[in-house]
């Protein structure tokens, strides 16, 4: 690879890739409570099963429109998707909840407080949620990085099971340019930037593993309903 | 990979794949 020179920018300063990773974000989905069922603890983690189920079936279609990932082979697609799912729900409910003091915002229709995260039996995931909420709110996150960010979460996810090490390298190298590119341009007031952003991916990474082990519990006492891809990506992490 | 065809169907047939 050769030494950064200038940002690869258009005219109008913004670097290609973020575009991109811009338009690929996926539409907003409702989560939608079955407004038959009466306020319980399993009606909660249903409807959140439910709407991480739709979240994922979008979120295959916007990792293929990540710049380069279409170009890995089919394993190393599914082996990234496969270990980085769960923190990429996360680090979106992280961004919807920018705006929202001490709530969690899962989606437009569904915003969850402490205490109603204590009823669900997810206080401790709301709490460690909030943590990186507050981080990135302190921070200022912008949409752009992170959408980036949310990239390079999905292409650092140190999977186990990657054939094409190279080929996963550059997608994170370009990856890791733009968001680069991106402060070289906008944050020229804090070189640092980049390294702070990169810097929360461990707390992410921890947070999903907390909300991965959870789920699978509420998956071996089977009472919470769960669709098929959810299962399907919480057995790949076991 | 036997286990995993939701999510391999769904990367096979997931549309407008972009490339640099």
């Amino acid at each position: 690879q050769p030494h950064r020179k200038q940002p690869s920018c258009s005219a109008q300063g913004e670097n290609k890739v973020v575009t991109l990773l811009l338009g690929a974000e996926p539409e907003k989905v409702c989560a939608m409570p079955d407004p038959a069922l009466p306020d319980s603890d399993i009606k909660a983690l249903t409807t959140l099963c439910d709407l991480a189920d739709r979240e994922l079936v979008l979120n295959i279609s916007w990792a293929k429109n990540i710049p380069g990932f279409s170009s890995l082979c089919l394993s190393d697609q599914m082996s990234l998707l496969q270990s980085a799912w769960m923190e990429i729900l996360i680090l979106r409910v992280a961004f919807c909840s920018l705006p929202c003091e001490d709530r969690l915002v899962f989606a437009d229709d569904y915003i969850m407080d402490a205490e109603q995260a204590k009823s669900a039996g997810l206080l401790e995931l709301h709490k460690a949620i909030l943590q990186l909420v507050r981080r990135y709110r302190s921070m200022r996150l912008e949409r752009e990085e992170f959408v980036t960010l949310k990239a390079i979460a999905l292409a650092n996810s140190d999977s186990m099971h990657i054939e094409d090490v190279e080929a996963v390298q550059g997608l994170q190298d370009s990856l890791h340019e733009a968001l680069l590119d991106y402060e070289c341009v906008h944050h020229r007031e804090d070189p640092r930037r980049t390294g702070k952003l990169i810097m929360t991916l461990p707390l992410l990474r921890q947070t999903s593993a907390k909300a991965v082990r959870h789920f699978c519990s509420i998956k071996q006492d089977g009472r919470v309903p769960m669709h098929k891809l959810f299962l399907e990506l919480l057995e790949a992490n076991v | 990979k036997e286990k995993h065809k939701i999510l391999h169907r769904l990367l096979q047939n997931s549309s407008s794949p972009v490339d640099l």
